[in-house]
């Protein structure tokens, strides 16, 4: 399986909608993909409209060990997408792990038992905590949604901080290879200038498509559907369409 | 000093954007107002115009019990606005933290050092770590602020039980009594259904002014202004001066 960790320290940049609408619209297109939620929020998980209160096993069974990951991911309502979910257990586990044996590579050692699924993503919280490590350890890419504001933009430094430390202590294939610019309003210079200093900063890295400022994106989590499952018609489904293809192209040789 | 924490583990639903522009606004009325930057990431540093390049003292070594607090804060360019800031080091404490001595007071034991302000706002991290457990021991109110979006609302939850062990366990006069609804976009049934159901829940903790989705509160900070001093006609500066009458009324008696 390839493995994308979807992180950044900065809240509310658009990690969760990069993996539910992603993860939904490759698997419409024929892949099976895996959304891997190591948020203690779960939002991915609710996102994907995942019934929480009937799960046994989740993502903090699966990195404490205590049960193997097919015992824990289960079939989403969308084709094609499948998820390891995320419940409360797992907002205590960052101090549970600070005390364990090779602590940053809970996750990664299971990722064998992925290997079925073509693609997955794993949706970190908004730190760069013990949980986002196990993410970007587990990892073969790095995607990274950069919201196109100010403050987003500052953070920046801090996360390649400490992507160059897991690349130089546990996880040399780690690549930085996606770049997201989200919630882009054309209206806005603000939005101009951030892509632009994203696009110098990053050059290659960055997708062609930009995720532009749209309300149906904000709507959608609230019913539980990915975008295209809720408004195929409207200009976010589109974008993650176009997205979509390109990690086809860039991810998946196609 | 009146200590107000502004923490939700969501991110990105503009705790730092009410702690600046609220001090800000405060701090034009005749208030001495600090600022404390509990975050790694330093926004509301940077959102106040302070350039962190010749900072030597900041809060990770008031936390660390390197240097009191008097050495550390230092004035803003704003009136009445002092600043106690955060510098990258931040990033490492929690896991420092988590080795010391009474790990959830270090902030607590310092406030008292604190008192010639009239009112302080702590500018908590997107998560539920050590850094905003010590926020919250160190408070008497909790301001929360909530976008008016869906993943929002599901957060709300997971911030009430950490609450309730800190106010169980180690600051039993932290009173939640300050919710802030933000970036509210009254195009949308979202905005509205959301705002319905955070006053059901919250009643009268709720304060009455809602902040408006507004381009120039995301712009100011690309300046190092608080939207008063960028944009004092705009809808985001209204809003701000109207949530500062409603916390001099509810947190300073007047
Ligand atoms: N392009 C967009 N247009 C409009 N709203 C968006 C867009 N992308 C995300 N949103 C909304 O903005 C909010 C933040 O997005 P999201 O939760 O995906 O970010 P996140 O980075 O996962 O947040 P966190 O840091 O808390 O994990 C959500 O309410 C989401 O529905
Ligand atoms: N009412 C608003 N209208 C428009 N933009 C806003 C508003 N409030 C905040 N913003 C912008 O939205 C982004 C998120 O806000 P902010 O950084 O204050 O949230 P936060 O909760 O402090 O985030 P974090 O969880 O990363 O600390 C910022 O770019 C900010 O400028
Ligand atoms: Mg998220
Ligand atoms: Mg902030």
């Amino acid at each position: 399986m390839k493995t994308v960790a979807v992180a950044n320290q900065k809240g509310g940049v658009g990690k969760t909608t990069c993996c539910v609408n992603l993860a939904a619209e490759l698997g419409r297109q024929g892949k099976k993909v895996l959304v891997l939620d190591i948020d203690p929020q779960g939002n991915s998980t609710s996102g994907l409209g995942v019934d929480v209160s009937n799960i046994r096993n989740s993502m903090y069974h699966v990195i404490l060990d205590e049960t193997p990951p097919t015992s824990a991911i289960i079939p989403s309502a969308w084709e094609g997408v499948w998820v390891l979910p995320a419940t409360l257990d797992l907002a205590g586990s960052e101090v549970e792990l600070a005390g364990v044996m090779s602590r940053e590579t809970r996750l990664a050692r299971h990722m064998n038992a992925m290997k079925d699924f073509d693609i997955g993503f794993i949706d970190c919280p908004p730190s760069l905590g013990l949980l986002t490590v196990n993410a970007l350890v587990a990892a073969d890419s790095l995607m990274v949604p950069i919201q196109c504001e100010y403050y987003a933009l500052e953070g920046v430094g801090q996360l390649m901080r400490t992507v160059s430390l897991v690349q130089r202590y546990l996880n040399e294939n780690l690549k930085l290879d996606g770049v997201v610019l989200t919630m882009f309003d054309s209206r806005t210079n603000l939005s101009k200038e951030v892509a632009e200093e994203v696009r110098k900063q990053f050059r290659e890295a960055v997708f062609e498509t930009i995720i532009p400022r749209n309300v149906r994106l904000s709507e959608a989590p609230s019913y539980g559907k990915p975008v295209c499952y809720y408004d195929p018609g409207s200009a976010g489904s589109a974008a993650f369409r176009d997205l979509a293809e390109e990690v086809l192209e860039r991810w998946l040789d196609q």
